[in-house]
Formats: C-alpha cells, structure tokens, sequence
C-alpha cells in the first residue's frame, strides 16, 4: 500500500545514510524515487557519494566501493525490517584492509542483535568471529564439518589455537 | 524465531549425514576452495522452498543429489531437514519447535513435511511469508550476488522495498 | 614488441598528469579501495581504441574525464599517451618506438594521435590487429571478468579462440 | 579458416589440460567441440574435474574452482599465442591460500616470457612480485602513483620494507 511503501522508503533511507557514512568514515549517499507521484510503480535511484569524491554514476564506482555501498543498503534493511538469520557469502572478498575492519565493526554490532553466519576467506573476519565452522573435504569430493569455539583471548589475536566443540 | 540446526544428507557434496548448528552471535564458515561452503548456502536456500534450480548452481532439480566422486557411487536421494525455534510464535504454526524436511529423489519426486507430517510446498513458504526469509530477501546474500543489488534497474529495486514494507 | 610507459591526464581519478613505466617480469598494482587501480585498466583500453563507455564502467564518452572532487573542479579534457617499443617489427609501422595519444573534450570531440601525426580510431586499432592486445583478446581481464570466460555460451567462446587463431 | 582454427583449438586444449592439472594439483579437463563437423560455426563446451570429484556442469564449481579453470584456459591461449604484456585485475580475490601459491608459481613462470601487471589486494601476490606501483590518493579524489622496487631479500618474506624508485 502508498503509505507503508513511503514510510518504508524513508525509514531505508534514513538508515542507508547512516550505515554508508559509517561504512566510508564519511561521504554521504542518498535515494531518490524515480516516479515520486507514484509510489507503487515508482524505481529507485541510488546516488553515493564516497568521502572526498563527486557523486557520480554508480558503475564508476570501485570494486570495493560497490561493496560497501551494497552492503550498507543491505544493512539498512536488517535495521528496518530485522531479520532473525543473516547469512552472507564471501562479501569482505573486494575490501581492503581498512574497510574489511570498518565492515566488521558493523557485522560485530548486527551480530549481537541476530544469528549471524558469514562465509570467508579473510582471516582479519575469521578472527572477529568467536565460532567457526571449518569445512574440509577428507573424502576426496565430500565435505565434512568441524565446530569450534575461538577461546576468548585468541579474538583479541594473541592465539590461532582453536578449541573443537 | 531462532534457526536451531540444518541437517543434510545427499545434498551436493554433504553425502553423509552432517550437521550444522546455528548459535547466536557470529559464525563465520571457513574452508578450502569447493570444500562445500556455499552449498550449504544452497541447502538453506533449498529446503526453504527454492523451485529454480540456476538459483542453486544447477539445472535440473535432481543436480543437487550428491552425484558420486572419485571414490564414491552417486546418492539416490538429498535430504535437507531445519530445526527452528519458535517459542515467540513468529512462524503462523501452534509448535514451539518447527521442522522443515525436504527430499528430492533421482526420479524427481519431492517431498515436504512440516515436523514430520506430509505437506505442500506452498505450505512452507507461506510460513515465512513476513520474515524477512522469504522470497526475494535479503537476509541470505550468495557469493557474488552483493554487487546486483547495485546493478538491478531502478524499478527492480523496488521489489527488496516491497519486501521489507 | 613491448609496453614502455603510460601517461595519463585527466582519465577519470588521475586529474594530474601521471606516469607508469612497464618493466620487464611481474609487477603489482596495490593500493586502497578506490584509489584508481581499475582505471588505470581503464585507461589502457580505452588509449587502444575502447569505444564502448560500458567497457570502461561509464554510460557516455565524456565519464572518463575528470569530473571533479570536492576541492578540485572538473577538467576540460582527458588525454591518454601510450608508449611502445617496436624494435622487434610486431607492429606494421616504420618506426621503432610508437606512440599513441587518445583525447576527448567535453564537447565529445575526440582526437587520435600516431607519433604525433593526427590520423584515425581505424588507424590505431588496425596496428594492434594480430598482437592478442586487440578487441575481444584475452591479455586484459578486468575486476570480476575472469568468470565470464566460463559463463559465456559455448558459440560465444570461439570468438577467444578466433583472436587467437 | 577451417585448418587454422581446428590446429589452434587442439593446441589451446593440450595447453589447457596441462595448466588445470598444474592450477589443480591434480584432476582433469576436456574442451569439446558442440559441432566437430564445422569448426566455423561450432561452440566450444568446457568438461572441468577437480581432483577426486567427478566432472560436473561448470555452474556447480564453487567460486575458486571456477576462477582457476578460467585462469588455466587464460594461460592455455597466452601459450598458444603469447601476448607482449598481460594485465590481471583482483583475479585472486576468490582463491584460498594454497590456490593462491599455485596460481602465483604459474605467474611467476609466465612473467619471464612477457611484462605481467596484476592488480591485487592479496599480500602472497604483492610479495611474489619485485616491483609495485601504489596508487593512493593524497588529494581526495584525485590518484597519485608511487612505484618501488622491492629489494631482493624482502621477496623471502623477510621484509616489507620498498625502494621508491
Ligand atoms: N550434486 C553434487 N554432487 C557432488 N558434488 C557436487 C554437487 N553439486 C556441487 N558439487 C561440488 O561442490 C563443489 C562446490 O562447493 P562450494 O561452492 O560449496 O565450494 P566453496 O567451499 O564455497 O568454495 P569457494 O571458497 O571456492 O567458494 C564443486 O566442486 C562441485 O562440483
Ligand atoms: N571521470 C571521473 N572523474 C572523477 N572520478 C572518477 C571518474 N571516473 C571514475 N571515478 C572514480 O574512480 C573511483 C574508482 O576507481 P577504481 O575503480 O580505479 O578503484 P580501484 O583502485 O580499482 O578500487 P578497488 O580496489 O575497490 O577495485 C570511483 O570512486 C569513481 O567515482
Ligand atoms: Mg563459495
Ligand atoms: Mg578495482
């Protein structure tokens, strides 16, 4: 319905400017209804603007920056209209070191809120995690699963010990 | 509502019986390249009622059925089973614990049970109908599939609006 | 046949004029997320001839001129200079070094220079005609390109095949 | 021409098959032709079997695997028909760290025969690699580029300190 479609949106959008300036340690973003006359068939366009820059054609945008922009949008759903589970597969894979730990101090924050599962291959995520599920494959062709529980002062990088649950 | 655990046998690589448990906080799932980290993303994704079998890597329903390896003869049927909790009534079902199982055989036939009970597939994506874990959410986000958000046409976009609305 | 250098001013986030040298062995490009490292990549196709501003992330053929930051203003002009020794005869011009000049105004005018003698788009893709540096060849893989060898059609691979034929 | 193409096809396949197994440490490929009959209007359809698994669509490869089978038919042509310079950008983002040490070996290797570029956040390829160009941005939103020459005895890991050349 008209009304719940535009509380929505400014409640997206509100949290989309909020999360991206966090994620960029600056800069500034915005949505802007296509067809604001007409919120049921409306579109919606995305402007971001990183720190420093001019706002300029998302496609222009850097690997990372796409990133962190989506990531942001995404974020500002979860904010909205929480979910109970949040799974997300090797999305630290195009950020550098700095943004992988602006990334993770938002993960870290929505994590106490949800269950939250990421898939990765970086090990500055892998130690922000306090559980770990490792997948190997023993048997050539058949993954087999390893729990662990990170020992508290290994998260703070003393340690890459593990203890198996 | 909680995820508890996903149980998977015959699904992709995961030919024995394996299971997954979902804690709070933050997991993070690491793992050699083609160790079977994002089919378990797949096997979510699956036995929450995905139909289109490109969504899952495949083309045919029957590509998720563990198709042998160097050492092991193919599997006759996947099975994914859910474990959720839901003790805060989120899911529309009078049980505090909910399981989602789903088996596809090398036929083609599918079954659904909803905490053991025959159903149908319509049956279990109408329960998660308002969770932000339907279709088209954006809670479970794949490998490479962060930057489309980004690169979907204005009006596509509205579609993830709609959803959290 | 071998690269020398490359001079870029006003190409995209290089504003100023700048320089990069091609030694001989492996060289790595680094640096934070959005930098510029792309368009430098950016910047070699289109001095080789690129005409589709898709092909360079832009939706004109003026986004590739420096539209500005927040304390510097957009420039007039992008110029591209690429430098190549051609001792060896790989390219079918009389002179052992070669160099090709791109220019674009924001009028969309457009310049090409060969050795500083003005001539057309024709006239520099044509030297590079059977060097596997031409279009559609297989020495320059963009940020998230190396996948859509796999994904292409089985027809649309023999196009690969034909530039290396 | 009918003779070009069949000669070249089955000399990018032989090269093929050697650089998977050597990417793979193990396991198999085959390109086949879709229509042998008529090598000028035939597909060309890729069969890719990691060690200990059996051949599957290519869409079931996980995001690694599928990155290293492309990296293999890469190099497959760049053998067949070399290339005076190569530019890779971020093609390690998806590999693990043993993936990552095989596919820099075959980089160190092809960087002796022609200049190789490669744009990376990978700290195993920025140290497999005697020189470096930095872009950074010093001026908001404008690059700038400094290039080192790593010294000798850093590329055994035993220091990060460069040479601004
Ligand atoms: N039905 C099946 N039977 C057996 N193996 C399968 C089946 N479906 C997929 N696979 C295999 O699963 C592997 C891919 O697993 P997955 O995508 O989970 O890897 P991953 O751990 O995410 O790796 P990466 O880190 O590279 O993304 C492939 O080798 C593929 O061949
Ligand atoms: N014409 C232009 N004028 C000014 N800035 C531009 C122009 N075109 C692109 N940019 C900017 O260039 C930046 C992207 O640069 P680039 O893609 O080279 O980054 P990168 O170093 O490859 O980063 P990553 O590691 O994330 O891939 C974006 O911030 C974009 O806004
Ligand atoms: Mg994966
Ligand atoms: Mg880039």
């Amino acid at each position: 319905t008209r009304g719940v479609f535009m509380e929505t949106f400014e409640a997206v959008k509100i949290a989309f400017q909020t999360l991206f300036t966090q994620l960029f340690n600056g800069g500034k973003t915005d949505l802007i209804l296509t067809r604001p006359e007409d919120p049921l068939e409306t579109g919606i366009d995305i402007i971001a603007q990183p720190p420093g820059k001019r706002a300029q054609n998302l496609s222009l945008l850097s690997g990372g920056e796409r990133a962190l922009t989506a990531t942001a949008l995404l974020f500002a759903f979860l904010t909205v209209r929480p979910s109970p589970f949040v799974l997300l597969d090797e999305v630290d894979a195009p950020l550098d070191g700095a943004n992988v730990e602006r990334f993770l101090r938002m993960v870290r924050e929505f994590s106490t809120r949800c269950q939250f599962m990421v898939i990765t291959h970086n090990p500055a995520t892998m130690e922000a995690a306090p559980y770990w599920y490792g997948i190997a494959m023993k048997d050539p062709g058949v993954s087999s699963v390893l729990s662990y529980r990170v020992p508290a002062s290994s998260i703070e990088g003393t340690t890459e010990e593990a203890v198996v649950m | 509502m909680q995820l508890k655990k996903l149980q998977m046998s015959g699904f992709k690589t995961f030919a024995d019986r394996t299971e997954i448990e979902f804690g709070d906080g933050l997991t993070a799932i690491v793992g050699p390249n083609g160790s079977g980290k994002s089919n378990i993303v797949d096997a979510l994704l699956w036995v929450l009622g995905e139909q289109n079998p490109r969504m899952l890597r495949g083309d045919t329903a029957q590509d998720v059925i563990f198709a042998g390896s160097q050492k092991r003869k193919p599997l006759g049927m996947s099975e994914v089973k859910l474990t959720l909790d839901n003790a805060d009534g989120t899911l529309p079902i009078q049980f505090t614990e909910v399981v989602i199982t789903r088996r596809i055989y090398r036929s083609g036939d599918t079954q659904y049970l909803l905490n053991g009970a025959a159903c149908r597939l319509k049956d279990i994506t109408a329960l998660f109908m308002d969770t932000g874990m339907g279709r088209g959410a954006y809670s479970v986000v794949g490998q490479n599939e962060m930057d489309s958000v980004l690169s979907a046409k204005p009006e596509d976009r509205r579609e993830l609006f709609e959803e959290a609305a």
